[in-house]
């Protein structure tokens, strides 16, 4: 563990806690992507169940049932609780359009063909994409909410952070796990429209708003 | 370096 991954870590467990309190808040999911919402519950499945066979750390075991716990209650707040407040006809990128070419690299690029080895490597090329249906989203509605921006910005941060981790990891410990680092380039790298706007409106007090 | 096969990250 370095500092870099820890505030890592931190920044994806604040990103959930500013959704949930969002919705807990505002007693709405209105301007909230069910889809991305949906494909994480997948990525958390599909990496995590692994905490069944393989013990890394009370740490790591620990982020991992909140993740997918948090992740699955979020999905019934959206499809349940306030489901009135969930808007499908603005959510509308297809997700057929990320699950199959993720499911094609994962059996292509992999560090073992078994299917365990696979679905990780689904999942970490799934979680680099699972935001785009959210970011089509908000282009399409052209504006958000201060606290969705500071959601989105705390996960974007998140994988930034994992950035500088693996630099740190391949000088201290000589490893360098190819997948999760090109995966991880382009997440951040999804992020950065939606960085350049929240740092230079949002944090500056103004309201979230893409050229038209 | 080698890959990690541990999977020790989040």
């Amino acid at each position: 563990m370095n500092l870099f991954r820890l505030l890592g870590d931190l920044s994806h467990l604040a990103s959930i806690l500013v959704l949930l309190h969002k919705i807990q808040t505002s007693r709405s999911c209105r301007g909230i992507s069910f889809k991305t919402q949906a494909l994480y519950v997948a990525v958390f499945v599909a990496r995590y169940l692994d905490l069944f066979w393989r013990y890394i750390s009370l740490y790591n075991s620990a982020m991992k049932v909140f993740f997918i716990g948090s992740s699955c209650y979020i999905l019934y707040l959206m499809k349940y609780r306030y489901r009135p407040t969930n808007d499908p006809s603005i959510d509308t990128f297809r997700i057929e359009y990320l699950l199959v070419p993720c499911a094609i690299l994962s059996l292509i690029f992999n560090y073992n063909f078994m299917p365990t080895e696979i679905l990780w490597s689904f999942s970490i090329f799934l979680e680099s994409v699972a935001i785009l249906p959210q970011l089509f989203m908000l282009q399409r509605t052209g504006e958000a909410e201060a606290i969705t921006t500071h959601y989105l910005a705390a996960l974007g941060i998140y994988r930034a952070l994992y950035i500088p981790n693996w630099i740190y990891r391949y000088f201290t410990e000589g490893v360098i796990d190819p997948i999760a680092v090109t995966a991880g380039i382009v997440q951040t790298g999804l992020y950065l429209d939606f960085f350049y706007v929240y740092f230079t409106k949002v944090l500056q007090g103004q309201k979230f708003e893409l050229p038209a | 370096g080698s890959p990690p096969s541990s999977h020790d990250e989040l």
